[in-house]
């Protein structure tokens, strides 16, 4: 059979090959027929989507492979596993591996018997010992966490830079639209979608505080500047959250409203009239050993929250430097607010190997779920029947949390929230 | 995880004759290790 096959004029070589040939064309051939096949069902005649389009990132072959992973499912996964509970006696070796792999201090830990945590999870959201981070007293903006500033600079024309010269838009990242009311409870629309977005002058309903005649003037309602700083009965009474633990305690809504007032002044003082302020970004990339809950970087006051459900991608440097505009592609809680410059956001951005995003005056939030999803797709579909867009993201406003200020105030390291596993 | 920050703040620029920085400036460089409460920039 051995000499007859050598013999042969037919070349069997050709055959697998040509097999395997047929075998790819007709892989690509499904998928082309798939991704037709989605794309009509996604689009009505009128060219308007039904439902929320997924994102699919451009980027070389390691982009376009992570995409084509189940990376939510996996990363709850992975956070339904970093919960189970590690057995009493393998806790600390497990947890001084970890550390010894990812830098971890464990001087800094807060709790030091490290049997304390039962799982990954735990010790991953881990707190630090007071003091052990102190804040920068003269600084207009401290760091929110440990971690990399990866980048800062000026925004010019809206974009914002990544790496490389790799630009995404403001818009893009922090939304530009307010969505009409659909998902949350406190959710609310207002007509000014566009703030922030743009650098802008203050108007007359930002001025909190007239020093020169003591008294804070929101939304056209005076108040005495003892009334601001004592943060009294007067804040409660226009609540209307059920829980109280959210509420800004009445020591940030004074130190806050006292900065935003002092602000008002010094602003104007040391600027021209012409071209007064700029937009500034700043961008710091925590490690998986790094101290994961995140502080209030100066005095503000969160106005709104946007959430984003994203397509969860990581954020590591790597893919930083070669998926254009990860940052608009990742699960995302948008914070908008003003500080005593003018505008101020603050942008927690999730990565698959991470979990979900947490915001502690914020019950209502859920990141890193199936329940997103759906109303994610929910409010998709909501848009469309009203005819409009879907702009994204889900949106919910704080101003009950305190009305003089009209948002949630937080003071220069007050603890907001934090990255956990899962 | 990142946390990205936007915001406003007042241009910063050196005053010719005093030589006296005013307005924003940054505290940090590019790639810099950063600890919580360290300081990313000054007005």
């Amino acid at each position: 059979l051995r000499t007859a096959l050598n013999n042969s004029k037919i070349q069997w070589f050709h055959i697998p090959v040509g097999l395997g040939i047929g075998f790819l064309g007709a892989v690509q051939f499904y998928r082309v027929s798939k991704r037709e096949k989605e794309r009509q069902e996604l689009e009505s005649e009128d060219g308007v989507p039904q439902k929320r389009p997924r994102v699919r990132p451009e980027g070389p072959w390691q982009v376009q492979l992570m995409s084509s992973l189940p990376l939510k499912a996996l990363s709850r996964l992975w956070g339904k596993f970093n919960e189970l509970t590690i057995p009493y006696y393998l806790r600390v070796p497990g947890f001084k591996l970890y550390s010894f792999i990812f830098g971890v201090n464990l001087d800094e830990v807060a709790e030091p018997d490290l049997h304390v945590y039962p799982n990954l999870a735990a010790f991953f959201y881990r707190t630090l010992k007071p003091g052990v981070r102190p804040l920068d007293p003269n600084a207009a903006l401290i760091s929110p966490a440990d971690g990399r500033v990866l980048q800062f600079g000026q925004i010019e024309g809206g974009n914002i830079e990544q790496v490389k010269g790799l630009t995404y838009t403001v818009d893009a990242l922090l939304g530009q639209q307010s969505p009409t009311p659909s998902i949350t409870g406190s959710t609310s629309s207002d007509d000014e979608g566009n703030r922030g977005t743009v650098p802008r002058e203050l108007t007359d309903q930002e001025e909190l505080v007239r020093k020169d005649e003591e008294f804070a003037h929101v939304n056209g309602i005076k108040y005495t500047l003892p009334d601001l700083l004592a943060g009294g009965s007067k804040f409660k009474k226009h609540s209307d959250l059920e829980d109280q633990s959210v509420k800004p305690s009445a020591a940030s809504v004074a130190q806050v409203g006292a900065d935003l007032a002092l602000g008002e002044k010094a602003w104007y003082d040391i600027l021209s009239e012409d071209r007064p302020h700029r937009l500034y970004y700043a961008v710091v990339y925590l490690a998986p050993g790094d101290y994961h809950r995140f502080h209030s970087p100066t005095n503000w006051v969160v106005e709104k929250r946007r959430h984003f459900a994203g397509e969860l991608f990581s954020v590591s440097p790597y893919l930083q430097r070669t998926l254009p505009g990860l940052f608009t592609l990742n699960e995302r809680v948008v914070l908008l607010g003003r500080w005593r410059y003018g505008f101020f956001s603050y942008v927690p951005v999730g990565a698959t190997n991470v979990g979900s995003i947490k915001i502690n005056f914020d019950r209502e939030l859920r990141t890193n779920s199936l329940t997103t999803d759906t109303a994610a797709d929910k409010a998709a579909e909501e848009a469309q029947k009203r005819g409009e867009q879907y702009t994204g993201f889900s949106e919910a406003t704080y101003e009950n949390a305190s009305l003089v200020l009209g948002g949630h105030a937080l003071r220069t390291g007050e603890e907001m929230g934090g990255f956990q596993l899962g | 995880s990142t946390i990205v920050l936007v915001f406003e703040a007042p241009v910063g620029a050196t005053d010719p004759e005093t030589k006296q920085h005013k307005g924003w400036r940054w505290a940090v460089d590019k790639g810099q290790r950063i600890k919580m409460g360290q300081a990313i920039g000054y007005v």
